[in-house]
């Protein structure tokens, strides 16, 4: 029983299904707001992280072309090396024909090999995406498949299929009150100023401000590890398992609400929300040190608002106006 | 015009229920085995 082990117990993840190809060929992906790539497994693929999922025959597909680019994609996760084409795509009934995207040959293992999904829908901005191609979302705006540059995401606590992503517009039944909308401070991640982080009183985080990403393909909440390192400290002083982010469950109740203070709007994330219940006795600390890798978003502190963040708020990401709109999931 | 896409969310590990009940057990048993290794005959 390492800690290691119990670490991948909770890293839940969401996904969904798009087509590629004609005939279509069915793919479970991640809708990852950061990133701009799209790719899935290649039939070519023998790496044990391909065996595992669904992969793309081009030779099935009438429309496939390849493009004998070579690629490499790196995530917090893993990697995958490759080789892009273009091929229809399919979201719901949303239809994109030539969209070019990556076809993994060879993927790391680890994570990459255990998540449910097969590839990765990256919804960031096009500058993050491999030069010379044009990410799903930008195609669907440009050639007009959608009504408004838009899309948002619901992602619910319960296992069952009410998660969602919409393209083209908003359902304001998703949220409760007013959606704040927040400017985007650099068009590349979906990334905007944050001035505090506190818990109890005391700052923990973002003393001189700082900015955050939003990204659904994150599952936790992630920020510098020296900074992680004293939150733990302060909310689990007596960690159990030789791990400073398990924690015995009867201390959910004690512990602070993180209160965190964007655009002049303070958001609350309570503790049952960053605290994810393992068991009946033992829960997990959904912080996470490592954003310090990030040395090129133009500040020395980033924080990332994974999954744990947009369970607690829905999210809406405005490319017409490049601003973020969070409002308390209903 | 909205195009709404359903989401499914899920543990990375499907063992996950499994390995919750080890997990359990191996705490159940913890405070006895540490209590047998003051026993130098059962270690």
């Amino acid at each position: 029983f390492s800690s290691h082990q119990l670490k991948n117990f909770q890293n839940a993840v969401y996904f969904g299904t798009i087509t590629i190809g004609t005939p279509p060929q069915e793919f479970q992906v991640n809708f990852d707001t950061g990133s701009s790539d799209l790719w899935v497994p290649s039939v070519d693929c023998q790496s044990p992280s391909c065996s595992k999922h669904k992969r793309f025959d081009p030779q099935k597909s009438t429309t496939f072309q390849p493009l004998n680019q070579k690629i490499e994609l790196v995530y917090g996760s893993g990697s995958m090396k490759g080789v892009l084409g273009s091929d229809t795509i399919q979201i719901g009934n949303l239809v994109i024909v030539n969209q070019i995207f990556g076809l993994s040959q060879n993927q790391s293992s680890g994570v990459l090999e255990q998540v449910p999904y097969d590839g990765i829908l990256g919804l960031a901005y096009p500058s993050l995406a491999i030069q010379g191609t044009t990410p799903v979302f930008d195609n669907l705006k440009n050639r007009e498949v959608i009504s408004e540059p838009v899309f948002a995401f619901y992602l619910s606590s319960r296992p069952e299929n009410i998660s969602t992503v919409m393209f083209g517009g908003v359902d304001h039944t998703y949220h409760k009150g007013k959606l704040q909308w927040i400017p985007v401070t650099q068009a590349r991640f979906w990334q905007v100023a944050m001035s505090s982080m506190t818990m109890n009183g005391n700052v923990v985080g973002c003393s001189q401000g700082c900015q955050a990403v939003v990204d659904t393909g994150t599952s936790l909440l992630v920020g510098p590890t020296h900074l992680v390192t004293d939150i733990l400290k302060l909310i689990n002083p007596n960690p159990i398992l030789n791990d400073e982010q398990m924690l015995s469950c009867d201390a959910i109740n004690s512990l602070p609400t993180l209160l965190l203070t964007i655009n002049g709007i303070v958001y609350p994330v309570p503790p049952d929300y960053y605290i994810q219940r393992f068991s009946e006795r033992i829960c997990f600390i959904s912080f996470q040190g490592g954003t310090e890798i990030l040395k090129n978003l133009g500040t020395s502190e980033t924080w990332i608002l994974g999954d744990v963040f947009l369970r607690l708020y829905f999210s809406v990401y405005d490319r017409g106006n490049n601003r973020i709109g969070l409002a308390p999931a209903a | 015009c909205i195009v709404k896409i359903p989401l499914t969310k899920m543990k990375t590990m499907q063992e996950a229920i499994r390995e919750k009940q080890l997990l359990e057990d191996f705490l159940d048993e913890q405070p006895h085995s540490l209590s047998q290794h003051s026993d130098p005959d059962k270690k």
